[in-house]
């Protein structure tokens, strides 16, 4: 390895949409935050959504393919950077995948990093796997909502994790509730929670949980994810 | 083709978690109650949810590899139907996930049907790939939701699909609003809508928005998918 990257961390769901890729970002801006430098491999080949997260558009990478940089100094790789358009699809077969994942690896100049999180695709099939397979990961954080589908997907991922030898550091459950406004009534969208007695099940710390928070949706959705304030981060590193 | 089917529908969304399992389960729910007869073929492999949703479990489908049915006679096939148990993980890389999407359909003794609906999985890799190269679709239902990223996912579903020559039936936007049990506030937690615009922009149907709501999630949790009513199916079929 040119460079040294003293952690490396997957993020993992299952399932699409509980919140899987702003809790990558999240966890990178946590880092950042604390004084660390810190890195995001979008390996969500066709569903790249990091970028936009940060604000980040088509960039000019160089000869040395240097990855491009947020506002904090977040180093990012992903797909969504080097389409000529960012709502083009990528229609790739499996194989095609494993071999970008496996460059974004081994070919970008990523530099020192005290922390790199990878943001995997939702499921278990080309991505996952080879990031498990080719990449020394510390382990991998899985995230889950209450609703009783992600759940099941959460035990998936387990037993993937299990099956390749990799510790799962710990179970954040996002979306678990939302508080109205208005009145503040608490609502669970999406059911009761769920992860912390998942998490005592299956042995894996539990991180805590993530209401629906609009300002959240609102930050991803402008680019300012940098600007929303976690604690996330602090409870992985403890 | 052993069979006839009038109709076949396929169900993308370009991003996971913004309810296209749900909204697959409800157009084949809503076709059943007017007195169509209707299928479900789920080729979202490695994250299969429908069976869940339809309080399907292992199934011993015989010889024929007939398909399950559900409590009001909808055929259902899902690779989650044959696993051993539901929370396995299916690790399977690419050019095996367009196999088994080819046998549902060819080998799968579905019957004569009026409606069979495909529930594709996220993003535009090889499932929806297959399907679309493979089986002689009438169109493709989009699933978006306000979110800003859903809304670029589309538009990458949208590319795909006219790259492929398959006509765009409609787009739904799902979990639009949050309407407060308590107070009656309207929250668009994930943004301010953005399907009219986007269907405008791009020339597809706009069939309407779905709030947020605490019994469909509930419905689907519990494998009640078909005492949820919706009057989508008959917006699509206008
Ligand atoms: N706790 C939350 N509250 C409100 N919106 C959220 C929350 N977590 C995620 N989101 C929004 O939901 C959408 C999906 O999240 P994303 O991280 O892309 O999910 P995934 O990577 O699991 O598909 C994003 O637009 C994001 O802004
Ligand atoms: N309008 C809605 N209101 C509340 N919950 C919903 C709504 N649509 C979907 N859900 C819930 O969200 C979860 C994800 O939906 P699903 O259909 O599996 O998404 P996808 O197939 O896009 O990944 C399910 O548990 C479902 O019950
Ligand atoms: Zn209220």
């Amino acid at each position: 390895m040119r460079f040294d990257i003293k952690h490396v961390i997957a993020v993992m769901s299952g399932k699409g949409g509980v919140g899987k890729s702003s809790i990558t970002a999240l966890l990178a801006v946590g880092a950042r935050k604390q004084g660390f430098s810190s890195g995001v491999l979008d390996a969500d080949i066709t569903g790249p959504s990091i970028p936009k997260m940060f604000g980040l558009k088509k960039y000019d990478h160089g000869q040395r393919f240097a990855p491009a940089e947020s506002s904090l100094g977040i180093k990012i790789m992903s797909l969504n950077l080097l389409l000529l358009n960012e709502d083009d699809p990528v229609i790739w077969r499996g194989p095609l995948i494993g071999r970008a994942v496996g460059q974004f690896w081994g070919d970008v100049d990523w530099g020192d990093l005290d922390y790199l999180f990878i943001d995997l695709p939702p499921g278990t099939a080309d991505a996952p796997l080879t990031v498990m397979q080719t990449i020394p990961l510390d382990g991998l954080v899985i995230v889950s909502s209450p609703q009783g589908l992600a759940v099941m997907v959460v035990k998936k991922a387990l037993k993937m994790a299990r099956s390749m030898n990799v510790p799962v550091l710990g179970l954040v459950e996002n979306m678990s509730y939302f508080a109205c406004p208005q009145c503040q009534a608490k609502v669970e969208i999406f059911g009761s929670l769920k992860g912390e007695k998942v998490a005592r099940a299956t042995g894996v710390p539990y991180l805590g949980n993530l209401p629906l928070d609009p300002n959240l949706a609102g930050c991803c959705d402008s680019g300012r994810i940098e600007s929303y304030n976690s604690d996330l981060f602090l409870k992985l590193l403890n």
